[in-house]
């Protein structure tokens, strides 16, 4: 039960791969950066 | 001996009560503690509230010149901001949860009031301040406690300030300077004016013997809530607040600059180290506000390399 | 007239008790309730109106009873009997009415609030007695049943959400089949066929395009579930996962992507819906990782059981 319960586990890892996201956290990303820029 | 400070000594109480050595020193409170019951109550209540400022009351005992918090019950009331003495509105339901509170085994009377001051800090208004005088002056011992829970959240640990109101006329002696906290540009007039109308009590928290393994038991699930967090979502108009008070208050200063850079020989060096100080506080705000952002987006940049 | 009038009652009540209802009721709609020779109280016309509904009620004649429900609402604000017992029992009775008609005349979210809000009515007391227990769960279910039936949307999202959050809810039968709706998981046939025995001739009618209520409330429903789990899907496949033809599956489609109660786009000519979320990604893979986060903790847990 362990076994497949970690099985399962492992089977969701990536837990995401998209492009919409990588695009999302890029720019949550970017922001954050020009952030510290602006203050520095 | 840690659940000591949970019992309650009747007597103790009304000997306090009788003496009222509050009225000999405006200065004799000096410290309070709060429960971790009565803090997880009002910081949920103050979160829940969102964007209105709600308030509730806050029961326990005085003990020396400390206050102790045991618990806090919500009013149904909200716009603390708007009148003064809101909670009139809620004398009924006041009297009635406390008279029923006594049935039920919790004997402390009704010690303080808190409210919620949602994204602006933890200071007193003329309002509060106006409310907390009239409170001082028919229930004493009183206390107001005030929490920021969008700052709570921005900053990852609750923002509390309690205060107690100096009596009216009165002249407090020159105190040295509080820890310093980003008032909004709408809030600084109004922060300034009444500053010295109220000093603020140390604040520590408690827990009984129950309470602490009730959290450790939490803490081991704890760690979900904070990986599926993401501070830098949730917190996105605060954030949008902020930059925009800020840039509000850059152009203030750069508007004062100008005027001293081009007729630098005519001010004072006093007036001259006031707009330093305007320049330090607005880069101090900045730096605040990058370090909450440079916080979250690690916690992201975590997350990305721990689960994709 | 009021020799009429009293000939009217008397005979109504005749019908009444022949269950002849609709003769009951259009011999009691002949009193001239609005007559210029007499001076009626708004208590009595108000209870003339509700009676007259319900009669028509019995006889399913819902257009009728909706007639005299309206006027009904207008005299139920001027009745300043509503505090005595009589005055309690025909604002009950009123309120069970417009409820039972919103019901039969298909408006079900309306019904299922109304049919809510008479389930919460505990603490009315009428001659010393509360409202029957039973009375009240069966207001209940019926709002359960109501808000199953009505158009899936973010609105009956919502009614959803009350219910199934409220605790007397999970001791009804029909608590299964509610869960599922409230989660949006895709509902089987062999759960609508036992939910269908519960329903009233009235929500198991057919429809104009040959499909009950219930079957357009179900399709409806499922499709709603889909466009959670799929990012897009084409017809023939949407077809099959509700158990209808393609064509038939655009369409259900088409008008609730018209009326703004599901987000997408429809390419006609490939045969593909394409759906789209509100959720950003960002708060889409912080679910993820609370679900991965929670199955790492079962998993923690296991272990620890078996002292691995």
């Amino acid at each position: 039960q362990l076994a497949r319960q970690i099985s399962s586990l492992v089977r969701q890892l990536p837990t995401v791969d998209t492009k919409q996201f990588k695009q999302e956290f890029l720019m949550e990303y970017n922001d954050a950066l020009l952030m510290v820029y602006l203050a520095s | 001996e840690v659940d000591a400070i949970f019992k309650y000594d009747e007597v103790q109480q009304s000997a306090i009560q009788a003496q009222k050595p509050w009225t000999k020193d405006p200065h004799y409170f000096k410290h309070v503690k709060v429960s971790a019951l009565a803090l997880l109550k009002m910081a949920m209540h103050c979160r829940s509230g969102g964007n209105l400022e709600v308030m509730g009351m806050m029961q326990g005992k005085t003990v020396g010149d400390t206050f102790i918090v045991m618990d806090s019950f919500a009013l149904p009331v909200e716009g603390t901001e708007t009148r003064v003495n809101a909670q009139a509105e809620a004398y009924e339901y006041m009297v009635e949860f406390v008279q029923t509170s006594k049935q039920v085994g919790r004997l402390e009377n009704v010690v303080g009031w808190y409210h919620s001051h949602p994204g602006y800090g933890c200071w007193m208004s003329g309002i509060d301040c106006s409310t907390q005088m009239l409170n001082q002056q028919y229930q004493e011992p009183f206390l107001a406690i005030i929490i920021d829970p969008i700052r709570t959240v921005a900053a990852g640990k609750v923002e509390i300030g309690a205060f107690r109101t100096y009596p009216e006329g009165y002249k407090p002696p020159d105190e040295p300077a509080s820890e310093y906290q980003t008032i909004p540009l709408s809030k600084i007039e109004d922060f300034g004016v009444h500053a010295k109308q109220y000093y603020s009590l140390d604040v520590s928290f408690f827990k009984s013997s129950l309470d602490s393994s009730l959290l450790s038991l939490l803490w081991n699930k704890y760690w979900v809530n904070t990986l599926s967090s993401s501070p830098l979502i949730g917190n996105r108009d605060f954030v949008a607040g902020q930059i925009s008070d800020l840039a509000e208050k850059l152009e203030q200063a750069d508007g004062q600059l100008v005027h001293s850079g081009r007729a630098g020989s005519f001010f004072t060096p006093a007036e001259r180290k006031k707009d330093d100080s305007q320049l330090t506080k607005i880069s101090h705000d900045a730096t605040k506000m990058t370090v909450e952002q440079i916080k979250d987006i690690t916690s992201q940049v975590i997350k990305d390399l721990l689960f994709n | 007239e009021e020799q009429v009038t009293t000939i009217r009652e008397s005979l109504a009540n005749v019908y009444e008790g022949g269950e002849e209802w609709s003769k009951a009721a259009q011999i009691l709609g002949g009193i001239d309730l609005d007559s210029g020779n007499r001076i009626l109280d708004a208590e009595y016309k108000l209870g003339k109106c509700v009676k007259i509904a319900r009669l028509y009620l019995e006889d399913d004649d819902a257009v009728k009873a909706e007639a005299y429900i309206k006027r009904a609402s207008f005299l139920l604000p001027k009745d300043k009997n509503e505090s005595s017992d009589e005055g309690k029992v025909l604002a009950l009775q009123y309120k069970v009415c417009y409820a039972r008609i919103l019901d039969a005349k298909r408006r079900f979210l309306e019904a299922a609030l109304r049919y809510y809000e008479l389930s919460q009515h505990e603490n009315v007391e009428i001659s010393g007695q509360k409202v029957d227990e039973e009375e009240l769960t069966h207001a209940l279910a019926a709002s359960i049943t109501c808000s199953i039936l009505a158009a899936a949307g973010p609105q009956r999202s919502r009614v959803l959400a009350t219910l199934y959050k409220d605790e007397r809810c999970a001791s009804l039968p029909v608590f299964a089949i509610l869960e599922k709706v409230y989660l949006e998981r895709i509902l089987r046939k062999a759960e609508v066929d036992a939910f269908s025995e519960t329903l009233q001739p009235h929500q198991i009618a057919t429809l104009a395009d040959g499909s009950t209520v219930l079957d357009r409330a179900v399709t409806e429903h499922n499709l709603l579930s889909a466009s959670k789990l799929y990012k897009n899907i084409s017809f023939m496949e949407l077809g099959s996962l509700l158990g209808i033809d393609a064509n038939k599956a655009e369409k259900v489609a088409a008008r609730m992507i018209t009326e703004e109660r599901m987000q997408g786009s429809i390419d006609q000519v490939e045969g593909i819906i394409h759906f789209a979320n509100d959720v950003e990604e960002l708060a889409q893979w912080d679910t993820q990782i609370q679900s991965l986060c929670m199955s790492v903790n079962s998993v923690l847990d296991l272990m620890a059981k078996k002292q691995v």
